[in-house]
């Protein structure tokens, strides 16, 4: 999931 | 979302804004460098692929269009619009920008945190960031005086990833498992080449002259 919340970025 | 990245975001949008206003003002690009902005448009298409496939919140997919939408049209402007063009000096921006992209689909290929399609082209968009600011940098040392306009578009394009570096270390003591070297690092390299700029940058702010890199 980790990388998922990073995706939540511009 | 944290202060941090609001104003990263933020002084990215400013930035964009800056460099629409100038061309589309004053209908000149003198000292803006046509192969920044055309890296900016790979450096976008390839991170916002997943546009259409996930949905993150209404501000990420505006925010978004935004920057697909004002890095093409930048392009496009310097490109055909027939004013515009007239004040690019193609002589002076001659950084071979399609070699920086190499090194960096390469790198990509093989540093990333999964060997997926969306996720390599990700990685490298990263990677292109953090060096497409390059010819920009190049030009400026051979142009000898440049507008505000474009200082100030420079500026703000280094500080919103300096504004990240802060969200990030927040995110980090915030959020248990938020680790991720790879952007971690190419946005630490991204802001650092822009370091002697910012250094050119406040002295010619604080002696109130004209902003001018050593050649």
């Amino acid at each position: 999931l980790s990388s998922a919340s990073l995706k939540d970025e511009l | 979302m944290n202060i941090f990245r609001l104003a990263g975001d933020m002084t990215h949008l400013a930035s964009v804004l800056v460099l629409l206003l100038k061309i589309h003002t004053i209908k000149s690009c003198a000292g803006v460098s046509l192969k920044t902005q055309e890296l900016y448009v790979i450096v976008f298409a390839t991170r916002y692929l997943d546009i259409f496939t996930s949905f993150v919140s209404i501000y990420n997919s505006l925010m978004k269009l935004i920057f697909l939408g004002s890095s093409f049209s930048i392009v496009w402007y310097m490109r055909y619009h027939k004013a515009v063009h007239r004040t690019y000096d193609r002589e002076q921006d001659t950084f071979r920008h399609w070699f920086l992209m190499l090194p960096c689909i390469l790198l990509a290929l093989l540093i990333h945190e999964k060997f997926t399609f969306f996720e390599v082209m990700w990685t490298f968009s990263l990677y292109l960031e953090a060096v497409a600011i390059l010819p920009q940098l190049v030009l400026l040392q051979r142009t000898r005086n440049i507008d505000n306009l474009t200082g100030q578009y420079i500026f703000l394009l280094g500080g919103y990833r300096g504004f990240y570096i802060l969200n990030w270390i927040y995110r980090y003591f915030t959020e248990p498992h938020y680790v991720h070297w790879i952007t971690w690092i190419s946005g630490l390299v991204q802001t650092l080449l822009y370091a002697d700029f910012f250094y050119y940058y406040f002295l010619s702010w604080k002696n109130n002259k004209k902003l001018q890199l050593p050649a």
